[in-house]
This record gives structure tokens, C-alpha cells and sequence, in this order.
């Protein structure tokens, strides 16, 4: 883990927007294992935040990590942290270099 | 090369 700390960062977003607005590829099993920025929809509430660029490797998502996770339960999980009405904000904890983790 | 369909599965949120 302390390796990773120069490199990461939390990033909160708020539910600015209708949608997340952006996409991912990558998760468990692949040679990008875990979940990376693909797009960042002008619009969303990612763009919105300002915060995110697409590159960034998403380490976890409120707290959840996103190691082992395969593509289909990661995406689930930002799904989720999106659309609960619990939190007016998704935190994601990302680092813009692709380390192997 | 990995299998194409698998790599490069991509989610929009």
C-alpha cells in the first residue's frame, strides 16, 4: 500500500448530473486489472467534478476495493455507488499511473 | 494476443 500513496488520490464526485459520464475497461483476468478511465462524457457528473482524467486507474469506490474484481462486478459496484440514494457523491480512489497491482 | 472480446470490454456509466 505504500507504494501506492505518492501516486493516488481521492476524488469525490458529486451527483451533479443524470449520469456518472464516463467508462471504463479492464478488471480481473485481463492485462488491465484494474478498472481504467476509457471516457469522460462532457456533461456528466465526473466532467462536472473536474477531478477525473481518463487514464486514471480506479483503486477503489466509497471505500470498496476494486482488486480482483472482474470487469462485470467492478462496473456493478460503480453502478451502485452511483445510483444509491444513501450518498449524494461517489469517492473514487484513482492513480494516473498503471502500476502493477 | 488475449482474447479480443474479453480485453476489451469497455462499461458506460
Amino acid at each position: 500500500p505504500g507504494l501506492l500513496e505518492p501516486t493516488s488520490a481521492l476524488v469525490r464526485v458529486a451527483k451533479s448530473a443524470t449520469t456518472l459520464g464516463i467508462a471504463i475497461e479492464g478488471g480481473a483476468n485481463t492485462r488491465q486489472p484494474l478498472p481504467r478511465i476509457v471516457t469522460i462524457q462532457r456533461g456528466g457528473s465526473a466532467h462536472n467534478c473536474g477531478q477525473l482524467k481518463v487514464g486514471q486507474v480506479i483503486l477503489e469506490v466509497n471505500g470498496v476495493s476494486l482488486r480482483g474484481r472482474e470487469h462485470r462486478e467492478a462496473a456493478r459496484i460503480i453502478a451502485e455507488a452511483f445510483k444509491t440514494k444513501e450518498r449524494d457523491h461517489v469517492d473514487f480512489l484513482v492513480t494516473e499511473f498503471n502500476v502493477a497491482l | 494476443s488475449p482474447p479480443k472480446d474479453y480485453e476489451d470490454e469497455v462499461t458506460f456509466f
